[in-house]
């Protein structure tokens, strides 16, 4: 899995 | 989320608690070292960006909103309020070597080539080793002051936590991202010398103090 544009870590 | 991460995220939370707790109730920064503060907002800064692109959730929104705002009040206490406290001499490992790097390879290794990925990036390589200057300052006055010792602990527990967030993420949800593990890793390794201390001294109700 590449980008990751949804970042739901802090 | 899980457990490890949520785990990892109160660790997080705790130690910036323990931080700002230390500096009100002695009204001092003594021990702290504010240029590992500044990187830690730089951090927050960068990768907290998508606050305004992108919203995830209430939790996600507070918690950043929290981190920011907690490291720019840290900086403003250290180099402002308690001025006069600040171990400026003690505390002069050069940031530069660790700002320059780490933006030279945020723009070589990232994800996608865009401003919001690469100020992502950056933070991450920034994080795992903006601690630094702590550690130094640590390493050079030879000892801690128990509390100081107790962030350190907290700090440094929250990327390993995470560490275990990802290998579940990774066998439970097939997702990973080699970006965040990679300097995870690395940021936690520069912690185990501190982490060995920790447990067998301090946790012992000794003092931090390193070895002559």
């Amino acid at each position: 899995k590449g980008t990751s544009t949804n970042k739901d870590e802090l | 989320m899980n457990i490890f991460r949520l785990a990892g995220d109160l660790s997080h939370l705790a130690a910036i608690i323990i931080l700002l707790i230390k500096i009100w109730k002695t009204r001092s920064c003594a021990g702290i070292s504010g240029r590992s503060q500044v990187l830690f907002a730089i951090v927050f800064i960068t990768r907290y960006l998508d606050l305004f692109t992108n919203f995830i959730s209430a939790y996600n929104t507070a918690m950043k909103v929290f981190f920011l705002g907690s490291s720019i009040g840290t900086v403003y206490l250290m180099y402002l309020k308690f001025k006069a406290t600040y171990d400026h001499n003690h505390d002069t490992f050069r940031i530069e070597f660790l700002l320059l790097p780490t933006a030279l390879l945020s723009l070589v290794l990232n994800h996608e080539f865009s401003v919001m990925e690469i100020l992502w990036t950056f933070s991450i390589y920034l994080e795992s080793v903006a601690i630094l200057p702590q550690l130094f300052m640590v390493s050079k006055t030879g000892e801690a002051e128990s509390i100081t010792s107790h962030y350190l602990f907290a700090l440094g527990s929250y990327r390993g936590l995470y560490i275990l967030n990802w290998i579940y993420r990774y066998y439970f949800e097939g997702f990973y991202d080699i970006i965040a593990i990679v300097a995870g890793c690395v940021q936690t390794i520069l912690y185990c010398d501190f982490f060995y201390l920790y447990i067998t001294k301090v946790l012992k109700g000794k003092k931090l103090q390193l070895p002559a």
